[in-house]
């Protein structure tokens, strides 16, 4: 009999051996965890969402994503610590209980499982999707330029080779197609974080232009407040922002298009580097890394459920 | 398979603006092949590349000439790839 809690959250695992592991998870949890299939990527893969809900209809929900840049491991690897985390402590901890009680949460944990399966079996530094593009011998399209909000502007690329290729039109990419649609149709998402690594930041929009936000006041103390929590579990120090202002211009990302679509507490994580391995960080690492974000994310979370909208 | 064999990851910091549109353009020199791991963003930020084995030589020359600091953050990646590689299979063995 195979149990979530057999499963080795300190290393680095395949699509395969994550997709079952949502398996484990649902039969472990069948009143709390569900799995969803809102899409396929390209490569014909299916695109899993696992659905925390303790019922009610239509609920307020959060969209949380990992690993929509391939070669990022850490980042699928703090996703699947994040989830199991969620289900193990409802009924347990007094917070997220009281959470899950009133919010649905949607965690797509593989966002781009063509480039991830790319990462194990033949590029291990692969970002992007695996999407053929007409008139180049390069492959992909970077999907965090793909969404409607500036897209083609400042700080992505027209050129197919480039690793912050926007793709041929908005949306092109059915590995962010399937998250709009999705987020589209149930209408009611309050919050979107979408996950990465590793430059230790937490930003919001906007990234396509340098113009605040209306709430930019609001999303900068969120900010400021999740990234201090999180400093307090090991010290490591985040930046947080826009971010246009914290890193550059960078246009057609997820959170943008979110917050443009109407979910207010739009941010995206970079998560730790210890500034010597890069995207190759050690899998020692992974529960470090998923266990200082957890606070953070809560913080975040929990500033969704008090300040409905 | 791609290998990465004496490829480095190079940690570099900009001093200047000017230091930084340098990096961008040796980013869009195609025949360098450099993938920016983590961007230039702003002076006194680091900025990190990995450069092929084969273009080592040409990026170091191209930062040193133009007083751009850096450090060699990762020695050979592939190195790194392989012990990630062993881990895994440990993992999966117990």
């Amino acid at each position: 009999e195979r149990r979530a809690n057999q499963f080795n959250f300190a290393s680095y695992h395949t699509l395969e051996e994550i997709y079952d592991w949502m398996d484990t998870l649902v039969a472990d949890h069948p009143n709390l965890v569900s799995k969803i299939q809102i899409g396929e990527s390209y490569e014909k893969r299916p695109l899993y969402v696992l659905k925390f809900s303790t019922g009610g209809s239509n609920r307020p929900a959060v969209w949380l994503d990992t690993g929509i840049h391939s070669r990022e491991w850490v980042t699928q690897a703090t996703g699947v610590w994040t989830a199991n985390k969620l289900a193990e402590d409802y009924g347990h901890d007094p917070t997220v209980t009281s959470l899950l009680d009133t919010v649905d949460i949607f965690f797509e944990i593989v966002t781009n499982p063509d480039g991830y399966a790319f990462t194990h079996s033949s590029n291990r530094l692969w970002r992007k999707t695996r999407s053929i593009n007409a008139g180049s011998s390069c492959i992909g399209v970077d999907p965090n330029r793909n969404w409607d909000a500036g897209f083609g502007d400042a700080g992505s690329s027209s050129n197919p080779c480039s690793e912050t290729y926007h793709g041929p039109y908005a949306h092109s990419e059915s590995e962010v197609k399937s998250i709009v649609d999705f987020i589209k149709s149930h209408g009611n998402v309050k919050a979107l974080i979408s996950i990465h690594s590793y430059s230790q930041m937490l930003m919001f929009p906007y990234g396509y232009k340098r113009t605040p936000a209306p709430d930019h006041e609001e999303l900068n103390e969120l900010a400021k407040k999740a990234v201090s929590d999180l400093a307090a579990v090991y010290g490591t120090k985040y930046t947080y922002g826009s971010i246009a202002d914290t890193i550059y211009l960078a246009a057609g990302t997820t959170v943008d298009w979110a917050y443009e679509n109407g979910v207010k507490y739009s941010y995206t994580f970079e998560l730790r580097d210890t500034g010597r391995y890069g995207f190759l960080l050690p899998s020692s690492q992974i529960i470090p890394t998923a266990t200082e974000t957890w606070p953070a994310l809560l913080d975040i979370l929990v500033h969704v459920q008090q300040h409905p909208y | 398979e791609q290998l990465f064999v004496g490829d480095q990851v190079l940690r570099v910091v900009a001093s200047s603006e000017e230091q930084i549109a340098l990096l961008r353009a040796l980013g869009e020199q195609v025949e360098l092949q450099v993938d920016f791991w983590r961007d230039p963003t702003k002076p006194g930020r680091p900025a990190d590349l990995r450069v092929p084995f084969s273009r080592l030589q040409a990026v170091k020359i191209f930062l040193e000439s133009h007083g751009i600091s850096y450090s060699i953050m990762i020695e050979d990646v592939q190195q790194l790839l392989d012990e990630e590689k062993r881990t895994m299979m440990l993992s999966r063995r117990m």
